[in-house]
């Protein structure tokens, strides 16, 4: 079986206003993950 | 080769000396003699498998990435009655094991599919059936959350297949290398996520030439969307642009197959798409076009502190049956006389609309089972 996740979160790419919270994904392809583990982070601009 | 030969002399010596006893002692030969033949059969396509595995993990390590390329095997799929088949393996995996026979039974499961039996909950002798033990808790601790409170985790055990960050209301997910699918057609038409698509456009486009015609567009979708989610209408509206990112997770069958939240928020719509149920292995979103789409799924579709935010959680021919624990009362791969790959997905939104249903990062939310 397989889960799709999509969603929103801060631009990965500064925006205008150098938005310093950009997403970041902190995973690669082919890793294996478990239930809790981060796939991705993002600072508190 | 060796019963052959048997078989040959002693109906040859047989046929010489008196005619009826010939067959009785070729009947005698008839059943282990088809017994021996299957288990070869199944001993050399599983050696072929596993072959085929080794070339694509060779060639994956190599950096080449397969193209999606039909073939036999994917166009005889579509032939065959896969909802029943699941059904049935459902039904099979549903009789009750004896008591005795448990721990082995689980124990050959978790060797054949690398399973980790440390982890499970109960004792081994208290899963009644192979489903029950399929659908498993995990002890208390096995799966910490990460405390970062700026994180996003996985909601379940996985291999991470896809990901990355995608571009307006027709952004598409590639299955493989050579074809892709669109989000709408995964999630369902969604005014949620077309409304965030064009406040996105919107804002990207505020000093395009065609300022006035987009306003306009926009406008009208609004109010439609607005009638349909007022109170959705002020979060989206006023948050900051937004990026939109996706992450494909495949779970092997020996994986915990419990899906947990992957932040706070708000579940608004829950979205239940009846489908086919093709193997969702690494071969066959090689070979099956579509096979997300047309596979049988249920979407739960809200809002976060980030903005929007769904979990699509696709079944497959042996993992047909989705569970939702914030409403048990869904019943997914149904019988159906008639599958229309058309068919709008059964759609609830959750009470009270525009709250839905509050759910903490880690929380158990579904789970996957047999049949």
């Amino acid at each position: 079986s397989t889960v799709v996740l999509v969603f929103q979160a801060p631009p990965s790419k500064p925006s205008k206003n150098n938005d310093a919270s950009e997403f970041r994904f902190s995973i690669r392809r082919g890793d294996r993950i478990r239930v809790g583990e981060a796939l991705g982070r993002w600072h508190d601009s | 080769s060796w019963y052959v030969k048997q078989f040959r002399t002693t109906s040859q010596a047989g046929a010489s000396v008196s005619g009826g006893s010939s067959n009785s002692q070729g009947n005698a030969f008839l059943v282990p003699g088809a017994t021996v033949a299957t288990l070869l059969m199944l001993g050399v396509l599983h050696a072929r498998r596993l072959y085929d595995d080794k070339k694509v993990e060779e060639a994956r390590e190599k950096g080449i990435e397969f193209e999606f390329q039909p073939d036999a095997k994917a166009t005889f799929m579509r032939m065959l009655p896969l909802r029943s088949i699941s059904r049935v393996w459902g039904f099979l995996t549903n009789l009750e094991v004896p008591v005795w026979l448990r721990p082995h039974v689980y124990r050959a499961w978790a060797r054949a599919f690398h399973s980790n039996l440390e982890e499970a909950a109960l004792p081994l002798n208290d899963y009644a059936s192979l489903r029950d033990f399929f659908v498993r808790t995990l002890r208390e601790g096995c799966r910490p959350v990460d405390p970062d409170p700026y994180s996003l985790v996985s909601p379940v055990d996985g291999t991470i297949l896809r990901f990355g960050e995608l571009k307006g209301a027709g952004a598409m997910i590639e299955q493989v290398k050579g074809f892709s699918y669109s989000v709408s057609s995964l999630l369902g038409a969604s005014p949620l996520l077309q409304m965030i698509a064009e406040k996105n456009t919107q804002d990207e486009s505020i000093n395009s030439e065609q300022e006035s015609t987009q306003r306009e567009k926009s406008k009208k979708s609004w109010w439609r969307i607005s009638l349909a989610y007022p109170k959705v209408r002020e979060t989206v509206s006023e948050c900051p642009m937004k990026g939109l990112y996706y992450c494909v997770i495949y779970l092997k069958p020996g994986d915990y197959h419990r899906i947990h939240s992957p932040v706070d928020w708000n579940v608004l719509v829950r979205r239940h798409f009846s489908g086919r149920l093709f193997p969702l292995n690494e071969r066959a979103t090689r070979t099956i076009r579509n096979l997300y789409v047309e596979n049988e799924r249920v979407v739960l579709e809200g809002l976060w502190q980030q903005g929007f935010m769904a979990i699509a959680a696709i079944g497959a021919t042996n993992i047909g049956s989705i569970e939702l624990f914030i409403e048990p009362e869904l019943q997914t791969n149904r019988p159906r006389k008639k599958l229309l790959h058309s068919e709008p997905p059964e759609e609830r939104v959750y009470e009270p609309e525009g709250v839905g249903v509050m759910l903490n990062k880690g929380d158990e939310v579904a789970a996957f089972n047999m049949g």
